[in-house]
């Protein structure tokens, strides 16, 4: 894919440099129990507990992803690490699309100066 | 307008709620706003029903009648902004609670505590919306929340994220400007919005995300509403 120009920041070039021995230090099963006691979650079967295993280590993966493209924002573990994209966006987001009729009243413009 | 403005240190914003597995952000989003227009508008703050919403809010879009709102399935603020106009306000929270779950509508007319006057939606412009957020209250707003599953803390400015793929309601409740990003040696301006997933998500339940280049579509979809003061009732 490609980055658009107005998409970037001038501060694209700079990255943030992460310390290469944290993953060989705490392991996925570590933060997997630490988040099932955290969070109180409990599965119901030995399969849905190794599924649910296998979607953390995905979304492991997918904060350590994000906290690259978003160095300023912390991102980790959080009580939806159990939960693939689409069932996150399934259970917890619901915006439907918005289309603006013709005659939507429009805030007026207000003054920004003093 | 001020450097900083935060509507939680003026009371007009109530405790963070947790819509649970139900895909209802869009009545928090709503209440959230009405919420802090009818403190504007009654000087008193009190949480409203999002149950009542998804129970009974069934409004379509007016120019795409099959795009309604429908409870756990998802909605849109102006839509709820519309019905509420329409069926003569909201309960309170305590009156009709919350239950995470699409159920039959039990909406009594007789104890409707806060009414929309109007609404509208709010230019990109990021300086009207921070005008628009301090004169009028908190602003409901959709967001792109790819990266809010992962958030934790801090403030969000994603390199990329897509400000089309608005999936997720919010409510707008202020801005800041001391947000320190270390990468870059400077302060970084941001938004602070109150989401709806309990106080154990994000910074006690709320999110930062930076303000300048609409990250995330963050400016994109952003309405205001007036509740009507007790005298107009």
């Amino acid at each position: 894919s490609t980055v658009a120009p107005k998409e970037t920041d001038d501060d694209l070039l700079i990255r943030q440099v992460v310390s290469a021995g944290d993953d060989q230090l705490l392991s996925a099963e570590h933060h997997f129990s630490s988040f099932k006691a955290r969070f109180g979650k409990a599965y119901e079967t030995e399969e849905e507990h190794d599924y649910r295993f296998e979607v953390f280590k995905a979304n492991l993966r997918r904060a350590k992803t994000h906290q690259k493209l978003d160095p300023n924002a912390v991102h980790g573990v959080t009580k939806f690490s159990d939960l693939t994209p689409g069932e996150f966006r399934k259970k917890f987001l619901g915006l439907k699309r918005l289309r603006l009729p013709a005659d939507t009243q429009k805030a007026p413009i207000l003054p920004t100066n003093d | 307008l001020p450097a900083d403005f935060d509507w939680r240190d003026h009371g007009a914003v109530t405790l963070v709620k947790d819509q649970g597995s139900c895909g209802s952000c869009w009545s928090f989003s709503t209440t959230g706003a009405l919420e802090g227009a009818h403190f504007l508008a009654t000087g008193e703050l009190v949480s409203l029903s999002e149950q009542q919403l998804v129970d009974c809010d069934h409004q379509c879009d007016p120019e795409e009648k099959n795009s309604c709102d429908a409870g756990c399935n998802g909605g849109l603020m102006t839509n709820a902004y519309e019905y509420a106009l329409k069926a003569g306000g909201l309960q309170r929270e305590v009156d009709y609670p919350y239950t995470g779950k699409d159920g039959t509508c039990k909406f009594d007319k007789t104890k409707v505590v806060a009414s929309v006057a109007n609404f509208s939606v709010v230019s990109l412009d990021e300086d009207q919306i921070a005008a628009n957020l301090v004169k009028n209250g908190p602003l409901s707003i959709g967001i792109n929340a790819v990266f809010m599953q992962t958030y934790i803390g801090g403030v969000s400015c994603p390199y990329i994220c897509s400000k089309h793929m608005l999936d997720h309601g919010v409510l707008l409740v202020g801005y800041g400007t001391a947000g320190y990003a270390p990468i870059r040696f400077k302060d970084k301006p941001y938004w602070i919005i109150k989401n709806s997933w309990g106080e154990n998500w994000g910074e006690q339940g709320y999110y930062k995300i930076c303000r300048g280049r609409n990250v995330c579509g963050v400016d994109s979809m952003v309405s205001t509403v007036a509740a009507l003061h007790m005298e107009d009732k």
